[in-house]
């Protein structure tokens, strides 16, 4: 038996508006520990790694290992149905065909339960290794979506550039070009706003303005973003769920022809 | 610029 209750299905909801652009189905791997989903998008360009911690959940009970494949558009079509007070449980049982979500209203007058079929997934899994990063850069994750929305007007990619100065965005295209630079904040007391680097080496990497934009709909999730960045290998841009876990969003760069 | 697959950087397990 599977059982996971969150209080606030609100955390689940932004957590599927953060993958359902990229991801048409994942498998949900549950064990003692909690839920932890690898899968790379379509086109095997960027990989999503989601972890929600067992002790995060309101109760928790796995006797033994699931793997769940399921449609994110389905479980995206679920949770839409769910109110954003609504206590969620997902359950199902040891070998399961299918998942049930139960959506309660907190006056515990309404009781919604959606049941879903599992889809058989072969799905490839990638070791992701240790890697240092030259530049941890944080940041409002506000600030990163705006940058990359206003950027992904004027070009199919944007260039990272890290220096101990700051770190700086370009956009260029047919049509012009564009450059924000955040300077890191001298003051961090505003501590959600604040731009802190961690930098040992410079670095600067293009990525997908595509793929960062689908990145940037986890900003619900975090007031602030992580990017780790070393040249010549993915972009991670990491937003954290509360006290729950971490969502993860590895990029390949972009090469010169 | 050309795109890389993530598949180059992380190997199957």
């Amino acid at each position: 038996m599977f059982e996971a209750r969150l209080i606030q299905s609100s955390i689940l909801k932004k957590v599927l508006d953060a993958v359902k652009d990229l991801l048409n189905e994942a498998t949900f791997e549950c064990s003692d520990s909690g839920i932890q989903v690898q899968a790379m998008d379509n086109a095997h360009v960027s990989l999503v790694a989601l972890n929600l911690r067992s002790d995060g959940f309101d109760k928790y009970r796995c006797d033994r290992n699931l793997s769940m494949g399921m449609s994110i558009a389905t479980m995206s079509k679920i949770l839409k149905c769910a109110g954003p007070e609504d206590t969620v449980t997902l359950r199902a049982a040891d070998n399961p065909d299918t998942v049930a979500f139960i959506f309660e209203s907190s006056n515990k007058e309404k009781l919604a339960e959606y049941e879903m079929k599992l889809i058989n997934m072969d799905q490839e899994h990638l070791g992701i290794p240790e890697t240092f990063y030259s530049c941890v850069v944080k940041m409002s994750s506000h600030e990163f979506a705006r940058i990359v929305r206003d950027l992904s007007q004027f070009g199919e990619n944007i260039t990272i550039a890290c220096t101990k100065e700051g770190v700086k965005f370009t956009a260029i295209g047919d049509s012009g070009s564009a450059n924000v630079k955040l300077a890191q904040t001298a003051d961090a007391s505003e501590e959600n706003d604040a731009v802190i680097i961690e930098m040992q080496e410079s670095v600067k990497l293009s990525f997908s303005c595509r793929y960062l934009t689908c990145f940037v709909k986890a900003t619900p999730l975090c007031s602030q973003v992580q990017l780790s960045i070393s040249n010549d290998v993915p972009l991670v841009c990491e937003y954290k769920i509360g006290d729950i876990g971490q969502i993860r969003y590895y990029l390949a760069p972009k090469i010169d022809d | 610029m050309a795109q890389r697959s993530i598949t180059l950087f992380f190997k199957k397990t």
